[in-house]
C-alpha cells in the first residue's frame, strides 16, 4: 500500500497572471511527482498541489523565491489517510 | 459486513466495493417494485459494473441518468450515491412522485470499481481506472478524458503516466464503454448528471471548445437555480456555468458527448471540500453533502420532467 508520510498539500491562490503563470509551469516539472488535486485555472482559484517528502522543500523553495505565496492545506497527508482508515474499521465494528 | 437492512446499513461512513455492492443487492431485495440492478459490462479488471434502475412500470420512458465516482479517489461521490439510491427509494411516493409516474432513473454509484478497489487496497489517491495499455509502464486512463467529444484535443494529455491521460483510443476503457453502449441502446435519456468532487461547481458542456452550446441560456438558468437550493442548505458556495469559462479546457469529457448525443440537460457537480481536506473529506461530511447535493438535483429532475423534448 502506498503510504503518504510526510506528503503535504499546499495551497495556492494565484493573484497574477505571473503567479499563475509560474504555477502552470509547476505541471511540467514531473521530476517532482506534484499531484495537482486542484489544477490552476483562473485568478483567485485555488490550486492545491499533494506535495511528496522529498519534493517539498525544493518545491518551497522555489515558490518562495519567485514570490508565490501559499498555505499548508494538509500538514500531514498520511494522518488523515490513517484516521480516514481508522473511523471505517470502528464503524464497520 | 453485511448489514440487515438498508435501514441499517451508515450512511455517515465510508466503505468498500463490496460493501456497496451488498448495500445495492439489500435495496433491490427490498424494494422488488421499484428498483433493480443491471450489469451494463465488465472492467479491466473483469469486476462487474452494476447500474441501479428505479422504475414504476413502462418501457423505456424517458430518463435521468446520475454516475458517480468515474474518479476513484473521490470517495464523498460514491458515498453520496449511496445516500441517493436510498433517498429514492424513500421519495419515491412523495417528493419523486411526480417524476418516477413518468421517468426512470439510472444510478450508478461505482462508475470505476477497478480504481475504487485500488484506492481501498493500495493507493487512496488514485484516480483513474487501471488499464494497461502496451509501450508504458503506466497504468490507467482519466475516465472523464476518453469520451468521444473533442477527444485528443487541448486539456488532455497524451502521456500515459499523466493524471489526464486519454487513453489510446475514445472509448478504449471498458468503463466508459459499457456507458456509452448503455446510452445509445436507451436512447431516451433525458438528463445526465456526472457527480465529481472536489471544489463546489456546477458545471454544463463544452468543455473541448469555447463554443457555447446552443441550450446554453436554459442551462445556465437550471444550474442557477440548482445552486441557490443547494446552497439554501447549508450555506455552501457554488459557482456555476460552461466547463471551459468556468474552470479550464477539458477534452473527450463525458457530458460533452452525453450533450451531443443529444441529451440536453446534462451537467457535471463538483461536491464540497469546504476548503479544508479536498479528497480526505471526513466521513461526517457525507450526509451533509448528499443532503445539499439532492437539493441541486432535485431541481435538475423536475425542470428536466417539466420540458421533456
Amino acid at each position: 500500500t502506498e503510504n503518504f508520510v510526510g506528503h503535504q498539500v499546499l495551497r495556492i491562490v494565484p493573484s497574477s497572471d505571473a503567479e499563475l503563470q509560474k504555477v502552470r509551469e509547476l505541471q511540467e516539472l514531473e521530476h517532482l511527482e506534484l499531484d495537482f488535486w486542484l489544477s490552476p485555472r483562473g485568478l483567485g482559484d485555488p490550486v492545491d498541489i499533494r506535495v511528496p517528502f522529498p519534493s517539498l522543500q525544493p518545491l518551497k523553495a522555489h515558490l518562495e523565491a519567485n514570490g508565490v505565496p501559499y498555505s499548508i492545506m494538509i500538514e500531514d497527508v498520511q494522518a488523515l489517510v490513517d484516521l480516514e482508515q481508522m473511523q471505517m474499521l470502528r464503524r464497520r465494528r | 459486513f453485511v448489514p440487515r437492512s438498508t435501514s441499517t446499513f451508515d450512511y455517515t461512513s465510508y466503505h468498500t466495493l463490496e460493501e456497496i455492492y451488498a448495500f445495492m443487492d439489500l435495496l433491490v431485495a427490498e424494494n422488488p417494485n421499484l428498483v433493480s440492478k443491471l450489469e451494463i459490462g465488465h472492467t479491466t479488471e473483469n469486476r462487474p459494473i452494476y447500474v441501479l434502475k428505479f422504475s414504476k412500470g413502462g418501457t423505456n420512458r424517458p430518463a435521468i441518468w446520475i454516475d458517480t465516482g468515474i474518479h476513484s479517489r473521490e470517495w464523498v461521490t460514491q458515498a453520496s450515491g449511496v445516500w441517493f439510491a436510498k433517498k429514492i427509494v424513500q421519495e419515491q411516493d412523495q417528493g419523486l412522485a411526480n417524476i418516477l409516474d413518468q421517468m426512470d432513473i439510472f444510478l450508478e454509484i461505482v462508475t470505476n470499481p477497478d480504481g475504487f478497489a485500488f484506492t481501498h487496497t493500495s493507493n487512496r489517491m488514485w484516480r483513474k481506472t487501471r488499464s494497461k495499455h502496451s509501450g508504458s509502464l503506466c497504468v490507467g486512463v482519466d475516465p472523464n478524458r476518453n469520451w468521444d467529444a473533442g477527444f485528443g484535443g487541448s486539456g488532455a494529455s497524451s502521456n500515459p503516466c499523466s493524471e489526464t491521460y486519454r487513453g489510446p483510443y475514445a472509448n478504449s476503457e471498458p468503463e466508459v464503454k459499457a456507458i456509452v453502449d448503455f446510452v445509445k441502446n436507451h436512447g431516451n435519456i433525458k438528463a445526465f448528471i456526472s457527480i465529481h468532487s472536489y471544489s463546489q461547481l456546477l458545471l454544463y458542456p463544452y468543455g473541448y471548445t469555447t463554443t457555447a452550446v446552443p441550450d446554453k441560456e436554459e442551462l445556465h438558468q437550471v444550474a442557477k437555480e440548482a445552486v441557490a437550493a443547494l446552497s439554501s442548505l447549508y450555506g455552501t458556495n457554488y459557482k456555476y456555468g460552461s466547463i471551459i469559462t468556468t474552470i479550464y479546457q477539458a477534452s473527450g469529457g463525458t457530458i460533452d458527448w452525453t450533450y451531443n448525443q443529444g441529451i440536453k440537460y446534462s451537467f457535471t457537480f463538483e461536491l464540497r471540500d469546504t476548503g479544508r481536506y479536498g479528497f480526505l473529506l471526513p466521513a461526517s461530511q457525507i450526509v451533509p453533502t448528499a443532503q445539499e447535493t439532492w437539493k441541486a438535483l432535485e431541481v435538475i429532475m423536475a425542470h428536466t420532467r417539466g420540458h421533456l423534448y
